[in-house]
């Protein structure tokens, strides 16, 4: 018999000023959702078990990017994606483009065991969706007030956020303002040159 | 993002990840999280679950890389963390959390802060953001 561990994460990226009540309720969620996973490996539960029983419950809170509480698209829409991966065998499910399962990670490992795929999504996993019985809800259920005015600043900053938490800087030398999560329309030249995440997006050309 | 990985009392791990994305993303857009192997992976040595900059994620293939290092060079969890972390990632923005199944855990971040959580069998537990 080994020793049971768990780790969890509720994102990379985050606001150096982030408020110190923020910071404490961010921290009670992830204590909250450990106990979750620590008591139920406590009781012998297997570890595939416990990693959708935990993203379950921080999908459900509005406080992290997931689920409830899903960062926007630019149309304003909540498109959530989640994937799940056995270790024993390593059997996997994922899914994309979710606009109204409650809990994307409990579809993802629905693909893994339910279906002869590994990855569905958009439509298609909306409908296996259905046909497999997951509870779902109108999209709204995930939008929150905080990410609304959250796009509007992006919008406004012509960027896209990889943590949504952190933002726009106007000093550059604030580094982690002006690099971590912004992307900015800049203008050199008169050519205007895309960038993603505070890099010329030539650099993900492949993607 | 949100991520969960688990080793259990049977040496069995498991990793889970879960996200809403880019704030203002096109639509259609697809990131790191439900790519195997990218943001999200699991095998007999270990599971990793990433987060942050999805493209260079994916570049990485972050979430392996920890377990062929593992797996083909023998390093230990903490020091493949390290390592994918530090050498992989170009200039990207990324973090990640992991378990190995000898019941040890272990994370990376190269951003401002990542929030996380772990705890292990022998009584260890911590819950953070800063480094």
């Amino acid at each position: 018999m080994g020793a049971w561990a768990i780790t969890i994460h509720g994102g990379a990226g985050v606001d150096p000023n982030l408020p110190m009540e923020r910071q404490e309720q961010a921290k009670a969620v992830l204590a909250r959702c450990l106990e979750i996973g620590i008591s139920a490996l406590r009781s012998g539960a297997a570890a595939l078990d416990v990693a959708e029983m935990v993203v379950r419950e921080l999908e459900t809170d509005p406080i992290f990017n997931s689920g409830r509480g899903s960062a926007l698209t630019a149309l304003g829409t909540v498109e959530m994606e989640a994937s799940i991966m056995d270790g024993r065998g390593r059997r996997c499910g994922a899914v994309s483009g979710l606009s109204t399962v409650k809990n994307p990670v409990s579809l993802a490992r629905l693909v893994m065991d339910k279906s002869p795929h590994s990855y569905l999504a958009f439509s298609g996993a909306e409908d296996f969706a259905r046909s497999q019985g997951v509870e779902t809800i109108d999209n709204s259920y995930f939008i929150t007030d905080e990410n609304v005015g959250m796009l509007k600043l992006a919008k406004e900053a012509n960027s896209i956020m990889f943590d949504y938490r952190v933002p726009i800087d106007n000093n550059t030398n604030n580094t982690c303002g002006a690099i971590a999560g912004s992307i900015v329309n800049n203008t050199i030249d008169n050519t205007t040159t895309i960038q993603m995440n505070g890099l010329p997006i030539s650099i993900y050309a492949p993607e | 993002t949100v991520g969960c990985a688990v080793v259990d009392t049977e040496g069995n791990t498991a990793a889970a990840t879960s996200t809403g994305g880019l704030m203002n993303k096109m639509s259609g857009r697809i990131g790191d999280s439900p790519l195997i192997g990218a943001g999200t992976y699991a095998c007999n040595l270990c599971a990793v679950s990433c987060t942050g900059e999805g493209e260079a994620i994916i570049r990485a293939t972050l979430a392996r890389d920890v377990a062929a290092l593992m797996e083909y060079k023998g390093l230990g969890l903490q020091e493949a963390v390290d390592y994918v972390i530090n050498e992989r990632l170009d200039e990207g923005k990324a973090g990640l959390i992991a378990v190995s199944n000898a019941g040890e855990v272990a994370y990376g971040f190269n951003t401002v802060g990542m929030f996380r959580g772990s705890a292990t069998q022998n009584g260890f537990m911590e819950v953070a953001i800063w480094e």
